[in-house]
């Protein structure tokens, strides 16, 4: 028939596919950057509206699958105990563990990531660096979590004084600045 | 698995694009 209504309903299955299966899929796989980059080569065809709503949705069933919950608890836990560890000296080795954490779950470690980010300014140099192994749809869902980070309600972006961006804010931006140089 | 099914639905969608163009 149309051929408009035929994608438009290709578009429904793929996405269906996406959020229902293939997402979630990838959280229990151990790392495997090809699964990732699969997954990027089919979600590079729809439009960033539909990428980002569907990581929008993302993890938020996952409360019904405790294998889903606890492969997401245990990925948070393992960034932070990396990110406390990473340093000038062990760049090369660490950066490579955060990046193997992040291609099985990439929402959760890049959300983590972001939120130390905005805590802990000395953290930027060596997250930059470390972030040079991520893949196309890490940097996918991380330009997602930034632009999250940024819409959250509830936190102030300048300071009392009402001049100065907030100390979230400013770590935020450097470390935006640092990644696009 | 997930990567032939990612494939699949690559070629699907391709091909419903191509319809349209």
């Amino acid at each position: 028939g149309n051929p408009h209504l035929h994608l438009k309903e290709a578009r429904l299955r793929v996405e269906d596919a996406l959020g229902a299966c293939l997402l979630p899929s990838l959280q229990l796989v151990p790392a495997n950057p090809a699964v990732g980059q699969e997954i990027w080569e089919l979600m590079s065809l729809l439009p960033y509206e539909a990428r980002y709503h569907l990581y929008g949705e993302w993890e938020k069933d996952d409360d019904r699958y405790p294998m889903l919950l606890a492969a997401r608890q245990t990925a948070k836990l393992d960034t932070r105990r990396i990110l406390k560890r990473l340093a000038k000296e062990n760049l090369k080795q660490l950066g490579r563990m955060v990046a193997k954490l992040a291609h099985a779950n990439p929402m959760t470690v890049l959300r983590t990531i972001v939120h130390q980010i905005e805590a802990y300014r000395d953290m930027i140099t060596p997250v930059v660096d470390a972030f040079k192994y991520l893949t196309q749809l890490e940097y996918d869902i991380l330009e997602y979590v930034v632009i999250e980070r940024l819409a959250l309600g509830g936190r102030d972006k300048l300071k009392d004084d009402g001049l100065n961006l907030s100390d979230w804010l400013q770590s935020l931006a450097s470390f935006w600045g640092h990644l696009k140089q | 698995l997930l990567q032939k099914v990612c494939r699949v639905l690559r070629g699907y969608y391709l091909s419903a694009l191509e319809l349209v163009s």
